[in-house]
């Protein structure tokens, strides 16, 4: 997979954190559901959990690049991770589908809209994430907010074992105060707009948290096949 | 740690999302 690719610099700011989330951004992951199996809840649920399995391996190889993320011990790593997991998937679901209409873009070939999420079992979680895109959308989330955000997600997990926790903090503090001086520059005549944007993640852990219970019962009712990276973090929550 | 070998696996490769 090539992996390095620029983004124009849509303005002058020029925050090297906020660059280097945006150059660490993964590529774009298709769906690609079985023609072979039968459009029904099972063939919806497979390929969300085989896209959100392949993701996950990009998004671990994305958090590497965060600053200081790398040089966090590796159980640490590993507690973020399973922290986040959820949140990160969900956050680039729900950026992917701010230009949509009411409808989940999973992937370039894989949007789903309610009457799909009702058929494969997901209403709420559905109606949750496009809450979410809602909230976004009326915001008008940029490029370089949806990155930072994401890392910040990723740095505010509030693992209870935790062992480094000022390391953790240093993180946090690092992306949070790249998201502060972004916005300083580019929106200055809005100094809220960097809180508001941290005030999203209380609805993006709950929705986070909707999904996973989602995908752990689906789990337990065992007919859906699922990777063994999205079961291990499954597990983890 | 065992529980969790692939996450572990993946934390600990040196390269990133190339290296699948």
């Amino acid at each position: 997979l090539p992996h390095k690719k620029t983004y124009p610099c849509r303005t002058n700011v020029e925050n090297k954190v906020v660059s280097h989330l945006l150059e660490a951004e993964p590529e774009k992951v298709y769906a690609m559901p079985d023609p072979a199996l039968p459009d029904d809840d099972i063939k919806a649920l497979t390929t969300l959990c085989d896209l959100a399995d392949r993701e996950l391996v990009l998004n671990i190889g994305w958090a590497k690049h965060l600053p200081g993320f790398s040089s966090l011990r590796l159980a640490d790593q590993m507690r973020l991770l399973q922290g986040a997991w959820m949140e990160v998937l969900l956050l680039r679901v729900v950026f992917r589908s701010l230009g949509a209409q009411d409808r989940l873009v999973f992937a370039e070939d894989y949007v789903m809209d309610a009457a799909q999420a009702r058929l494969a079992g997901l209403p709420d979680l559905h109606a949750g994430v496009l809450q979410l895109v809602r909230k976004y959308r009326a915001m008008g989330l940029e490029m370089e907010e949806f990155v930072t955000l994401k890392a910040i997600a990723l740095a505010n997990a509030d693992s209870m074992h935790i062992e480094d926790a000022e390391a953790v903090q240093k993180l946090q503090d690092c992306v949070h105060e790249a998201l502060q001086d972004y916005e300083r520059a580019r929106h200055p005549g809005d100094p809220r707009r960097a809180g508001r944007l941290i005030m999203t993640l209380p609805l993006l852990r709950q929705t986070a948290t909707m999904a996973v219970r989602s995908f752990c019962s689906i789990r337990q009712d065992g007919r859906v096949p699922m990777h063994k990276l999205f079961l291990e973090l499954l597990e983890a929550n | 740690k065992e529980k969790h070998k692939i996450l572990h696996r993946l934390l600990q490769n040196s390269t990133s999302p190339v290296d699948l």
